[in-house]
């Protein structure tokens, strides 16, 4: 599986590796990737996904302008790319060692009391990052489209929780991380900084009780998410909501001899 | 064995600077010969040979490349021969039996970036260093 080059040495040894070998050589280069096995994705709709893409977008600025300084990234993206990666995610990249997109694990929306029937869950599964990555920053990232029947003019409080403890009897306890105003005819990816609260859910897994999101109205009703633009699950794929991650090595690791 | 292993390129040593040099000794160290010097070779690694496109969404491999060849005397026809490799030379033509010659490994070696899926379909973009031989030298 390791392909010799173009030029073919007189006293190179040309053969075909057998299948303990090959599965030897695959075993080394997961290594080298710091691998211990090779990852199983369920992907069925999931590679057209906007994480994914998302990722992708990432990995072409970073293979295009190959080690070049932000203000490269920077015309990078206010010229090509204006909508999926931002400003700030190619200064985060500059500065990063990995970056780690994470889908949306809620899968059915749960029966919330009255008060908050219009709250949307979310939750992101940080069980896999790999040892001795250090978070530096962490966005939530969530599609508006423009709203043209219902709120034509109307502008909506948008506010983003953090779902501190759940409880069997009554509502979970939140914490607000973030709102932002929002024009019914605004269209585009809305960015939240959650980079204290994945650090917390790095550190103690057991508090990762993932997020919540609430739309108000100018007039102080609660409305569902959905009406206000806001994509979720039931929306287009490349416009489903997400979580990156930019980690920079804390600590040096070298692989131990096998 | 090196000696008569290149002996077909014995021929190609009649400039008078090598034929001055007259002793059999000599002609063993003077590998500066392009095909057994020190140099970069290309090894493509292909993540699509290996069956991992299921999980590498790019790239779809890489010029990992490797470094092979001699680092014989003289050295200063190896332009990345480090300084101390020239003083390794000389001692192991000394007493050959017991140093050894320097060895001909990378001297610049680059990062790639790849971008996969883990388990849970979550996509992690890394970057790894010191991947790609860039250029090889005698250390």
């Amino acid at each position: 599986s390791v392909l010799d080059g173009s030029e073919l040495q007189p006293n190179f040894m040309h053969r075909r590796l057998r299948t303990q070998e090959k599965r030897e050589m695959q075993k080394e280069i997961l290594s080298i990737l710091g691998l211990n096995h090779r990852p199983r994705p369920h992907l069925n709709s999931g590679k057209y996904n906007s994480a994914p893409l998302f990722m992708l977008d990432l990995y072409n600025s970073m293979s295009t302008e190959e080690k070049s300084d932000v203000d490269q990234y920077r015309s990078l993206f206010t010229t090509t790319r204006p909508a999926l990666a931002s400003l700030h995610d190619a200064e985060f990249l500059h500065d990063s060692d990995m970056v780690m997109s994470f889908v949306n694990s809620v899968e059915n929306d749960r029966e919330l009391s009255p008060q908050r029937r219009h709250h949307k869950e979310f939750k992101f599964n940080l069980s896999q990052i790999p040892e001795g990555e250090a978070i530096t920053a962490a966005e939530f990232r969530i599609y508006k489209e423009c709203v043209t029947r219902t709120f034509r003019n109307e502008t909506f409080l948008l506010s983003v929780f953090q779902v501190v403890w759940e409880h069997p009897d009554r509502d979970a306890d939140l914490f607000l991380l973030d709102t932002r105003r929002l024009w019914a005819a605004e269209e585009g990816w809305l960015e939240f900084d959650i980079t204290a609260t994945s650090n917390f859910w790095v550190m103690s897994p057991h508090h990762n009780l993932g997020l919540q999101i609430s739309v108000e109205t100018s007039s102080g009703w609660n409305i569902n998410p959905k009406e206000a633009g806001l994509v979720g699950r039931d929306g287009a794929l490349e416009k489903q909501p997400f979580m990156v991650a930019f980690f920079k090595v804390s600590e040096v690791r070298t692989r131990t001899a096998r | 064995s090196v000696g008569r292993r290149r002996q077909p390129n014995r021929n190609r040593s009649n400039s008078p600077q090598e034929a001055s040099k007259g002793s059999t000794h000599t002609a063993d160290y003077n590998s500066s010969d392009q095909k057994t010097a020190c140099r970069k070779h290309e090894l493509y690694v292909s993540f699509r040979e290996l069956g991992w496109q299921d999980w590498i969404i790019a790239p779809e491999g890489y010029a990992a490349n490797y470094c092979d060849g001699e680092c014989s005397f003289p050295l200063n026809a190896h332009m990345n021969a480090t300084n101390h490799a020239i003083v390794q030379t000389l001692v192991h033509l000394m007493n050959p039996e017991n140093v050894p010659k320097p060895c001909c490994a990378p001297t610049k070696l680059h990062a790639i970036s790849v971008l996969y899926y883990d388990d849970n379909s979550n996509v992690i973009l890394k970057k790894y260093k010191n991947m790609v031989v860039r250029a090889c030298g005698c250390h």
